[in-house]
């Protein structure tokens, strides 16, 4: 059990490191409380953006904060990916470039795994295969309309 | 394997029925604010059982029923349908009970008499951890022609006037319980605690958890 | 000490009615759990946004339960304004053209109380008289630029 | 009446001395993620004691001073100074200590030594609400010429290199107590509990909070 989990947590803080620097252009990395006795303790995330020293988790800004959990998720998909995503606006705190080196990484990501992202962001929209468009008229039901499907799934 | 389409039938803000096409790679959702964009994700989280009702905004689960369905009959009824493509699901992935070939019936059946959760109150949602799993046995594997294969999970939720409720799944259009459910979810790497969806607000609570259950994480995947 | 409350609820009350009509477009208003002796229950707010029945609060979306929420905040400044409000990207969960009501509303509200208001949306950023802009050299401190504020403050 | 200039010198993300000038009516703050926006608020709270260290994302108050500074002496200091310009205040609202004219010294000290929080973790903060009002007297007032008012209140944190720290406030650059301070914001309707700062990531807690502390909030304004 000990094995199975060190095995597991090596291959995610490998990934860590490598999707933070990719998205957040700075250095993270996972660490266990009790490294000899894994159980014993947590898991705590280390990570300290571009040339800053490392900081406490609590103090990082709400758009760091977002960057550093989505590294983590998408560390833990490159180890065991799920078949699909769904993200419901995970870039609420990003600024434009943020949202665009995110974008980029979901495309990436996508190669493997489904991604559903629903986001108001145009760089997000922008960087997608297609977008599902979602309205709803005055008091009246949600309206779905594909926008970009490919052609034989244009209309529903 | 990736999600085929997501059928609502009066689902939260969801009036009629409309089923949503989805294909693999990266779809963006969006839209206006309360149009229904997270109406769809907790349809996907209604469907495969992976929530309880706090975690779609519901108080209880008759708050899902689409409002304007519910308040014209005695007996209202919310459906959700997700289609999953499996063509490239190694053959020892699946049950013979898994593979649906777009709609053909089965035969054996995939679970006793469904489990159906009935309550007057969401504590009935205390029983999400799953019900057992007897009759489902992962060796029992038929090798089958890889074309189009599909796998499709179907809840249903029944609201009386007094606000009663029945609950129930099927898959392939066999029911089951939720924990049967669960446990072919499982194999096809889908779990309730899973990192998979992340609903608005959320992204951040990774950072803010404790470090324990950040550790817990790692423990499910290995 | 009842009679006061009773006062300020009900121009809260009637502050919040014409402020929520205005930001989201719908009806709303505020409702004492125990109208005979409200220190008996709780305040509620009962919002339904355009032509839509009377939903629950926890149902409502992420925009939508931030414009309620600035409804009120707005109608207790109507009642008993403080000098300034400084709001961190309350306008995080809503779309463009909700953006560009609530930075209408700010703009008004602004003539009776100073706005600081941290926001990423372009719509907020138009609609303010003046922006300050910060930024972060690589491992370097925040430095502060002021962007538009009347020429003899033009920098700092 | 509104807030003129607020002074961060070794606070967070701010490494020197800045002034940031601020005018009436409408301003945004705006720029990239992890600039700073966030920690001017933070700021405002800091020097005008409406938050624990928790509020400003801090889990004890030395987390709050530069930490390139803090790492190059024995004992460090961070200090806020936000100047507001009080001209349109009728004068029954100040006490003459309120009013200092451009930085003239206005004689009488507004409060005795200064309650400093020591402490060693933040244990210290639950004195948040108060210490005592004892010397200022509202009924203090002397009518004073209209031009170019000012009331700037100085807020000081020092930090051995053991890690145990000092706060002390100033009202005009007299020193005062916490509860002095809160006492005077109260009369120009500046709360600890007020809605009128609204961090990152709360709008919406309004929504969630639980009804009797919504009706609270009207209570205190009544
Ligand atoms: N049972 C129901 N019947 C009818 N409408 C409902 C029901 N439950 C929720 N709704 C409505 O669905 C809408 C919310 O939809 P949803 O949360 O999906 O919006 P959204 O598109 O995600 O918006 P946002 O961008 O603001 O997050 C609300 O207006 C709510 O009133
Ligand atoms: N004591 C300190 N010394 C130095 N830097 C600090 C200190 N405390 C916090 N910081 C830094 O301040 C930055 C956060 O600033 P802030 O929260 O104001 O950003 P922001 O502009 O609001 O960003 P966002 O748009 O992402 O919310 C973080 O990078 C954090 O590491
Ligand atoms: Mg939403
Ligand atoms: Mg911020």
């Amino acid at each position: 059990r000990f094995r199975a989990f060190q095995e597991a947590f090596d291959a995610v803080n490998k990934n860590f490191q490598s999707i933070f620097a990719e998205l957040s252009d700075g250095d993270g990395y996972l660490q266990l409380d009790d490294p000899q006795d894994p159980f014993n303790g947590g898991l705590n995330l280390v990570a300290h953006p571009k040339g800053k020293p490392v900081r406490r988790l609590a103090s990082m800004s709400g758009g760091e904060k977002s960057l550093t959990a989505l590294s983590f998720i998408f560390a833990l998909q490159r180890y065991r990916p799920s078949p699909f995503y769904a993200f419901d606006e995970v870039d609420m705190f990003l600024d434009g470039a943020n949202v665009e080196r995110l974008a980029r990484m979901i495309k990436h990501q996508a190669q493997q795994a489904q991604f559903i992202v629903v986001s108001l962001r145009r760089p997000m929209i922008e960087s997608a295969d297609r977008t599902i468009g979602v309205t709803q008229a005055r008091g009246a039901y949600t309206q779905v309309l594909g926008i970009d499907l490919q052609p034989k799934r244009a209309s529903l | 394997m990736h999600i085929k389409s997501v059928e609502l039938s009066h689902f939260k803000s969801f009036g009629g029925t409309t089923k949503i096409p989805l294909l693999p790679r990266f779809t963006v959702v969006s839209g206006p604010n309360g149009s229904g964009k997270s109406n769809i994700l907790d349809a996907l989280l209604f469907a495969l059982g992976l929530s309880g009702s706090r975690g779609m905004r519901a108080e209880r689960l008759p708050d899902l029923v689409n409002q304007n369905h519910s308040s014209r009959r005695g007996t209202s009824e919310a459906n959700v349908t997700v289609v999953f493509d499996i063509e490239d699901i190694p053959t020892e992935f699946l049950t013979d009970s898994d593979i649906a070939e777009d709609g053909a019936d089965n035969g054996e059946d995939s679970g006793e008499s469904a489990s159906s959760e009935v309550g007057e109150d969401s504590s009935a949602e205390g029983a999400l951890n799953g019900t057992g799993s007897a009759g489902d046995s992962p060796t029992n594997v038929v090798p089958l022609p890889s074309s189009s294969k599909e796998w499709s999970v179907t809840r249903r939720l029944r609201v009386t006037s007094q606000g009663t409720y029945t609950s129930n799944y099927y898959i392939n259009g066999e029911s089951c319980t939720m924990g049967q459910l669960h446990e072919q979810l499982q194999r096809f790497r889908i779990y309730p605690e899973g990192y998979n969806v992340v609903l608005q607000g959320d992204v951040t609570s990774i950072i803010s958890m404790n470090p324990r259950e950040r550790r817990e994480i790692i423990d499910e995947l290995a």
